[in-house]
């Protein structure tokens, strides 16, 4: 069972990360017009700095954020920036969306001139989040835990982000008993997801890097 | 433009924005 205070906990993270979202117009723009493949770099490019500042509004919300060092604040936005971005992302793709919505999106991402190598694991990841069927909660929940990470590079003080990550972990692990009694491995799978985010935002750098050259 | 600016510029500029509220 949750306390009281891990269930305020859990309502205050949904309720932010209900709240911050990408405006629905420039979401609209990726499935309306037809663009270059430059164009459509620049559209992608800026659906990312929207999500980038929804992400900000989103951390600012987490409970004892604003309490950290400033500049541990932003190595922690830094660090996490993208593996959150791949987390929303394959939410967006997970859900099921109005009739060929999917495609459009698959297919603009996939003509942005992003080379094959990092476009495949980064749609096997949306898979495997589709897969686990998570719940709104746990989506938020983990989003925290991701950006709540302490070791990110230029963190200084470690503990302080610990003990707001701690909490967040120990609400997701409940939750996950709540929610699928008949799946004890849920939690584990959920935490085996932030490794494979990991791997993605490591590669993430050569992939700019080779999106830009193309 | 936006897609000019880095990602900890970004990051500064929209944390900057909630210290201003």
């Amino acid at each position: 069972v949750l306390s009281q205070d891990q269930q305020a906990l859990l309502n205050y993270i949904l309720e932010a990360y209900n709240k911050h979202r990408v405006p629905p117009d420039m979401a609209k723009k990726l499935l309306q017009e037809q663009f270059s493949t430059e164009e459509n770099f620049l559209l992608l490019t800026e659906m990312a700095t929207s999500h980038v500042q929804v992400l900000v509004e989103f951390t600012k919300n987490i409970p004892g954020f604003q309490s950290l060092d400033h500049e541990d604040q932003i190595a922690l936005l830094k660090g996490s920036a993208v593996e959150a971005m791949f987390l929303r992302s394959a939410q967006v793709f997970t859900r099921k969306q109005p009739q060929g919505h999917t495609e459009v999106l698959e297919e603009r991402i996939r003509k942005s001139g992003i080379s094959e190598e990092y476009i495949t694991p980064m749609f096997n990841f949306y898979k495997s989040i589709g897969e686990l069927q998570m719940l709104q909660e746990e989506h938020a929940l983990l989003t925290a835990i991701t950006i709540l990470s302490p070791d990110r590079p230029y963190v200084k003080d470690q503990q302080a982000v610990e003990r707001l990550q701690e909490p967040v972990l120990e609400v997701l692990r409940r939750f996950c008993k709540l929610q699928h009694p008949q799946e004890p491995q849920h939690f584990a799978r959920l935490l085996g997801r932030l490794t494979e985010l990991r791997t993605l935002n490591h590669h993430h750098a050569e992939m700019l890097e080779s999106w830009r050259t193309s | 433009p936006a897609s000019n600016l880095g990602l900890e510029d970004i990051i500064r500029k929209a944390l900057m924005g909630n210290m201003e509220e």
